[in-house]
């Protein structure tokens, strides 16, 4: 799976997502990417998240909606993204991924996966990694 | 504001021998999207353009180098979603085509729809003008390869049960 978030200089946000889905899949079987609040959600109001994962547990919990609901409660990105991955790993056993942009510019990428990989850039700084803590 | 992008290459297990080309198709995604921003572009052409560069990057599992399902065959699906007035688009189980993003976005743009899926979104796509192509173009060596050790291992279907997308 794919995906960005973005916000522009007249403080729109969006994302986007995009995937082969899962490996040997059944025919016919869509995941989490398609599907609005769990493969992606953006709200000027809030911010904007794309995720990445176990596409039946992310549908499970609504992810990307989780993450901005919690944002909407107060929480940065961070403790947002953290708090929405542990509540589908504890709730439904599954694990993935987020990039998370908020309204005013704040972003995170977070990961409860071994590895995830993400880039951003912001003020022309480029900023990268696959691994926690990079 | 200061334009922001952020991207992901796809969570779960990144091997080593894919690892470098993963950090480069990144950067690459996060600094076209960037350059469209820093151009005045908006928010929702950065990601739809930082999304097709991986999608055409064969180390993603999205466009070209999608896993293949049960059959032997590419189905992707995509959404993109605009901040400004919640307008939003989807395909699902998509084939033939290289950049699912592109179409979903045109099903947000031209359709009063939310999601079109298989046979539908191959219509849809045919209307809009989107050049199909031969499936076996979005199949990599990795990817066939991964489907191969896949099926010797049906044996134990409960394995990787939890595998990432």
């Amino acid at each position: 799976t794919v995906g960005a978030v973005a916000i522009d200089n007249e403080g729109n946000v969006a994302c986007a997502t995009s995937t082969g889905g899962l490996s040997n899949k059944l025919v016919g079987r869509v995941g989490d990417s398609a599907c609005i609040g769990s493969g992606g959600y953006a709200d000027n109001h809030v911010g904007a998240v794309s995720t990445t994962g176990h596409g039946e547990s992310m549908m499970k919990v609504v992810l990307a909606r989780l993450v901005l609901y919690h944002m909407e409660q107060g929480m940065t990105p961070e403790k947002a993204a953290d708090t929405a991955l542990n509540y589908m790993k504890t709730r439904v056993g599954g694990l993935g991924g987020v990039i998370v942009v908020s309204n005013s510019g704040d972003w995170t990428a977070r990961f409860s996966t071994k590895q995830m990989s993400w880039a951003t850039v912001k003020d022309d700084w480029l900023q990268y990694g696959i691994y926690t803590g990079e | 504001m200061k334009p922001v992008i952020v991207v992901h290459g796809g969570a779960g297990s990144i091997f080593k021998d894919r690892e470098e080309g993963a950090r480069s198709g990144i950067i690459r995604a996060a600094l076209k999207g960037y350059s469209i921003l820093k151009q005045g572009g908006s928010a929702l052409d950065a990601v739809e353009d930082a999304v097709v560069s991986m999608e055409d990057d064969p180390h993603f599992n999205a466009g070209c180098g999608s896993v293949l399902n049960e059959k032997g065959e590419v189905e992707m699906d995509a959404i993109i979603m605009d901040g400004k007035n919640l307008a939003s688009g989807a395909v699902s189980a998509v084939k033939c085509i290289a950049n699912p993003i592109m179409l979903a976005r045109l099903v947000m743009e031209k359709t009063e729809h939310m999601l079109l899926t298989d046979h539908g979104a191959n219509l849809f796509a045919k209307a809009m003008n989107i050049p199909e192509i031969p499936g076996e173009k979005l199949i990599t060596e990795r990817s066939w390869e991964r489907w191969s050790k896949k099926l010797e291992a049906d044996s134990n279907p409960q394995e990787d049960k939890k595998e990432s997308g």
